[in-house]
């Protein structure tokens, strides 16, 4: 008889159970309507069954966005766990959708199933990518924008794992700024 | 503790998920 390892066959759990959201940006429909949950998944296994399965970001077309949150918060400012955060937010140009975008955006991904920001990933709500023809954004959110030790700590790895250089800099904005705001462009609570 | 698992680790497993 042959004795199989537990390794083979058990899958490897998460932490936390995620849940991948896409929007599609179509007019007729209310924003609402437009958001739909893909799947849910609790293990490492499960986890690459997914991203295997579903397109790159690069390939989706303009006005789409790919969400991962935390199972029971929904990818919304609205949400009662979001609408006291904010979220780090990376810009990137339009010839880093050809470079950058998915590997920041799988990057990103890696962070959060692999709760990377140690004690402080409690505080990660989910993270977001939006594919717009005036320049993709990836941003990762979190639950208080007032809580600037968590949120100083996983801008800081953030940047460190997606290879942003150190005199290039990234911004974190509260959600109720980025709602409010009245230009194109929110105030940043902090930076690093 | 929590369940970390580091970026090398979970790269490991991309392609083996068909095979479970």
């Amino acid at each position: 008889q042959e004795i199989v390892s537990p390794e083979s066959y058990i899958k490897h759990p998460l932490q936390n159970k995620w849940s991948l959201w896409f929007f599609k940006n179509d007019k007729t429909k209310t924003w609402q309507a437009n958001l739909c949950l893909i799947s849910t998944f609790d293990t490492v296994e499960d986890f690459w069954a997914l991203y295997n399965h579903i397109q790159l970001s690069s390939n989706l077309i303009s006005g789409c966005d790919y969400s991962l949150f935390k199972d029971g918060i929904e990818p919304m400012w609205e949400d009662e766990r979001n609408k006291r955060g904010g979220r780090w937010l990376i810009t990137l140009s339009k010839q880093q959708r050809r470079q950058d975008l998915d590997r920041f955006w799988l990057e990103t991904l890696l962070c959060l199933v692999g709760e990377t920001f140690d004690d402080y990933s409690d505080e990660v709500c989910g993270a977001v990518v939006n594919i717009r023809s005036k320049g993709d954004k990836i941003a990762i959110w979190t639950a208080d924008f007032d809580n600037r030790e968590a949120i100083t700590h996983i801008g800081r790895v953030y940047k460190e794992r997606l290879g942003i250089p150190i005199k290039m800099t990234i911004g974190y904005q509260s959600h109720s700024d980025t709602a409010t705001k009245s230009g194109s462009t929110t105030k940043n609570k902090f930076v690093v | 503790g929590k369940r970390q698992y580091n970026r090398d680790f979970l790269l490991g497993f991309q392609f083996m998920a068909a095979c479970t």
